[in-house]
């Protein structure tokens, strides 16, 4: 008789459940008709079921974005847990989207539904990745710009996580003055 | 309470198994 572990049929459960959002620049549509829910999971097996099914980020068209956010929270500025956050912003030139953009974005999803951040991952709502043809960007959104112990400390790691020499810094912007800015650039509240 | 924290190796190696 066989004897199997539990390790070979129970699936590992996250810490949070999580939902996939698909963004589509369709321009006959509203922004809010162009964002889609693809699926949410909450264990490890369910993730990688998901991932390895849906298009790699460098394969999309450029306008599309995908969003990982936990559940309950939509993947927009004015949600409850957004609207006095912002996010560590990560701009990739247009060579990195060979290089990068599928690697850096992969990680990101393991940061998030790894808890990569410890008890300040109660901060993260989520992460982006905009597919553009002026350069890709890949963030991750917490909830709160005052929150500093936090952000820095997701930032740091997060930094590490992707590889970014220490030489180049990354910064961290408020949502609401990504909404208000004027200019091309949004001022770093924090840098990493 | 406790926190589910994996590590990037733990992920990644369960995305190979069946």
């Amino acid at each position: 008789q066989e004897i199997v572990s539990p390790e070979d049929y129970i699936k590992h459960p996250l810490q949070n459940r999580w939902a996939l959002w698909f963004f589509k620049n369709d321009k006959s549509k509203t922004w809010q008709a162009n964002l889609r829910l693809i699926s949410k999971f909450d264990t490890v097996e369910d993730f990688w079921a998901l991932y390895n099914h849906i298009q790699l980020s460098s394969n999309l068209m450029s306008g599309c974005d995908y969003c990982l956010f936990k559940d309950g929270i939509e993947p927009m500025w004015e949600d409850e847990r957004n609207k006095r956050g912002g996010r560590w912003l990560i701009t990739l030139s247009k060579q990195q989207r060979r290089a990068d953009l599928d690697r850096f974005w992969l990680e990101t999803l393991l940061c998030l539904v790894g808890e990569a951040f410890d008890d300040h991952s109660d901060d993260v709502c989520g992460a982006v990745v905009n597919v553009r043809a002026k350069g890709d960007k890949i963030s991750i959104w917490t909830t709160d710009f005052e929150n500093k112990d936090a952000i820095v400390h997701i930032g740091q790691v997060y930094k590490d996580r992707l590889g970014v020499p220490p030489k180049v810094i990354i910064g961290y912007q408020s949502h609401t003055d990504t909404a208000t800015k004027s200019g091309s650039t949004t001022k770093n509240k924090f840098v990493v | 309470g406790t926190r589910i924290i994996y590590d990037r190796k733990f992920l990644l190696d369960c995305r190979s198994s069946p």
